[in-house]
């Protein structure tokens, strides 16, 4: 109960940019993994190589990266991924179920 | 000590627009009523906001990576592992157990059977008219038909003169008369298709949301910092005749702000045809004497972007794609039984009664997720919870990835 609540979610997509099958790849098309961790006050998503055949992420291919904090940008449309430094964030995710 | 039976109500692409989320321009009246008399989770999310993986995710409670479902193509008994479902658990433990409409993703997702029989003590019921739903339905201008986006339709000229989630509610009515004097318990999901699109809706839910009063979304651009793997580019809906007409670019839009403003007004007023057949199965549950041993759960499978960020769809990890209500109604605990005899859930017909006014009861404002549904269920049911699941759980046929959120009932919310 003393825990920082989260949850987690997760999207998959086929390339870096968007094309036509980007909505919903079919396993096999899978590239990328956009793996999003959320509280209260921010959700924090990395999107990360994914191998379809062995189901297997890697951690150290990082395409792309957001953060947004939801008290100043609820909309989530400020991405501020960049600005920060994301050892507290990584470990963070380390810790994905 | 008596087993309560469980109504599992889910929509399909709902994000929280309705009234008892804080959204002021839906009219959900029937929810609403709902929500006040249950604990209203404000902030609940799901595992992957696209129909089939977290479907699949919820009702086993497993995360995709655990089921490996990431798309429609595969059963996830024969890709992933044996796990066994929500209603299976139920269905193990001495209850009647049914599915009426979208419960399961339909297709190889759920076995081409919807997991019958392993979920269910009968096989599925789907709407005869659904059959219909995505083809020329929908009369143009120039009076002929079309596969339109927007496509509110007069019922009586509708094929059986019906339309599926009417269809559903019906059937799931007759079964509630049927189940209500067994003595067997029951678990009934009921899964109705709206607000996904098409927007293939009575025509006169339109008249709750007047055009000259609907707005664009706050933030209807894509946003400039916005990685491109992030976006998605809302491919089902610029494939419906309407919108193929608008000759939209590729990847980007943007939609002509008057179509935006339509398409809002089309999702809105699926929104309160949807919340009509949640009353009409409530109030039916109300009339069979059912209430007061009955947990309702209502959720649905993911959120909907109504043109926030330039987009018009789920398939993306924004909130409002990952957000979604999450109600659970549990008589004795979420509310008592009124003994001077006053209906539960009367219903409430929003096209005839335009003032309403409901509060939430309880809410948890922490963060939760749609794999704490099958814990959480369970055990308010009286059944214990199944135990949580080791860090690899192919082997393990019933366990939990969620948390159990049956103290948040009891406690007040900390942090």
């Amino acid at each position: 109960e003393n825990e920082e609540a989260i949850s987690f979610s997760q999207y998959p997509r086929p390339a870096d940019a968007p094309q036509v099958n980007s909505d919903l790849p079919d396993l096999k098309d899978i590239k990328i993994m956009g793996y999003s961790l959320r509280s209260w006050d921010y959700r924090y998503t990395l999107w990360l190589g994914f191998n379809p055949k062995t189901f297997q992420v890697n951690v150290s291919d990082v395409h792309a990266g957001e953060l947004y904090m939801l008290a100043d940008d609820p909309g989530q449309d400020n991405n501020i991924y960049s600005d920060i430094d994301h050892r507290v964030m990584m470990k963070k995710m380390a810790g994905l179920p | 000590k008596e087993r309560r039976n469980v109504l599992f109500i889910m929509a399909d692409d709902l994000r929280t627009s309705l009234g008892c989320y804080g959204d002021s321009v839906v009219k959900s009246p029937n929810i609403d009523q709902l929500a006040s008399k249950s604990q209203v989770f404000l902030n609940a999310y799901v595992q992957q906001a696209v129909c089939a993986p977290s479907r699949t995710s919820m009702l086993t409670s497993r995360r995709p990576d655990t089921t490996r479902l990431y798309d429609f193509n595969s059963y996830w008994r024969v890709h992933s592992g044996n796990y066994t479902t929500l209603p299976q658990y139920f269905k193990s433990k001495g209850y009647f157990t049914t599915s009426v409409g979208k419960v399961f993703h339909p297709g190889i997702a759920s076995n081409h059977s919807d997991d019958y029989p392993y979920s269910w003590s009968i096989p599925a019921y789907h709407p005869a008219s659904f059959r219909f739903e995505k083809e020329k339905m929908c009369k143009g201008e120039d009076g002929k038909l079309y596969a339109n986006l927007l496509c509110a339709v007069n019922v009586t000229e509708q094929p059986g003169g019906t339309l599926p989630d009417m269809e559903s509610t019906d059937e799931a009515v007759r079964l509630l008369k049927k189940l209500a004097n067994d003595s067997v318990p029951f678990f009934m999901a009921v899964g109705f298709h709206k607000p996904h699109i098409p927007f293939r809706i009575p025509q006169e839910y339109l008249s709750l949301y007047p055009i000259d009063q609907m707005t664009l979304a706050p933030d209807p651009d894509v946003p400039k910092l916005l990685p491109p793997v992030a976006y998605n580019p809302w491919m089902d809906v610029r494939k419906r005749d309407d919108v193929q007409k608008l000759n939209i670019s590729f990847p980007y839009g943007p939609i002509p702000k008057d179509f935006q403003v339509r398409i809002r007004q089309h999702y809105y007023a699926a929104v309160s045809y949807m919340d009509t057949q949640v009353g009409r199965l409530l109030s039916t549950l109300d009339d069979l004497g059912l209430a007061d041993n009955t947990i309702v759960v209502f959720t649905s499978d993911h959120g909907w972007s109504l043109g926030e960020h330039g987009e018009w769809a789920k398939y993306s990890n924004f909130d409002v794609s990952t957000r979604v209500p999450l109600i659970f109604y549990v008589p004795g605990v979420t509310t008592f039984h009124d003994w001077m005899g006053k209906s539960t859930f009367p219903f409430i017909d929003i096209l005839a009664q335009s003032k309403y006014s409901f509060h939430n009861a309880k809410v948890r404002k922490n963060v939760v997720e749609l794999v704490d549904v099958f814990p959480t269920v369970s055990c308010m049911a009286g059944l214990r919870a199944p135990k949580s699941c080791s860090d690899v759980s192919f082997q393990e046929e019933l366990c939990t990835e969620g948390d159990n959120l049956a103290y948040t009932f009891q406690h007040r919310e900390r942090g």
